[in-house]
């Protein structure tokens, strides 16, 4: 199937949304 | 073997595989057999989620703020970061000595790429380990088959890009098998520039 990647930069943004505090 | 204990909650990012974060924390003038490695190596939780990841990576100790002799595990979940684990057996890593103070920094990086499935070599990756010591501070990347030399090599040259390491700087690679024997991690690496 189809592979989940995502680059650092993508993955560091994610820090500071809602769902990941 | 690939039930999953966590699920993405709704909205979130979900990662190609749950993983699972562990620490271990040992006396250095005790002797690691493998059943005390075993006892000293505790399971603290899992994320399948991006997000699920922050919060949780959020709360824990940067490594570089450790005292010593203790490791920080993350591995995909139902591997046990053990040489031992069917998963491990055939396997070996790739270690990178740091000179202190760079191991939080460089731990996020190398799991961040981990997550992210950047070092394309399919099911070959199996956990990222960092480990501080009195001297300095070591990380490494663990696959399942360590006599692929073609995922090897991807591995060794995804690790310089992601950590951004000069192209010149020492990178060891060691078996599982010859883990085992020597009962020793880091001891009598085969030397890679």
């Amino acid at each position: 199937g189809t592979r989940i990647i995502y680059d650092r930069k993508f993955l560091l943004q994610c820090r500071t949304s809602p769902l990941a505090r | 073997n690939r039930r999953r204990t966590v699920c993405p909650g709704a909205g979130e990012h979900p990662l190609q595989y749950n993983y699972t974060f562990w620490y271990s924390r040992r006396t250095p003038s005790r002797p690691a057999s493998s059943q005390s490695y075993e006892q000293n190596i505790r399971q603290i939780g899992s994320v399948a989620s991006v997000e699920q990841f922050w919060r949780f990576y959020s709360h824990l100790v940067r490594p570089g703020d450790l005292s010593g002799h203790s490791d920080f595990h993350l591995f995909k979940e139902g591997i046990k970061p053990m040489w031992e684990d069917e998963s491990n057996r055939s396997g070996g890593k790739w270690i990178i000595r740091l000179r202190k103070g760079l191991a939080s920094r460089f731990w996020e990086n190398i799991i961040l790429a981990m997550l992210g499935e950047q070092f394309m070599v399919g099911e070959e990756i199996c956990g990222a380990v960092v480990s501080i010591r009195f001297q300095e501070d070591i990380l490494s990347i663990w696959n399942r088959t360590s006599n692929d030399q073609t995922t090897t090599s991807r591995i060794r040259d995804t690790l310089r890009r992601v950590l951004n390491l000069p192209t010149n700087s020492i990178m060891e690679y060691k078996t599982h098998t010859d883990s085992l024997r020597d009962n020793s991690s880091f001891r009598n690496t085969k030397i890679s520039i």
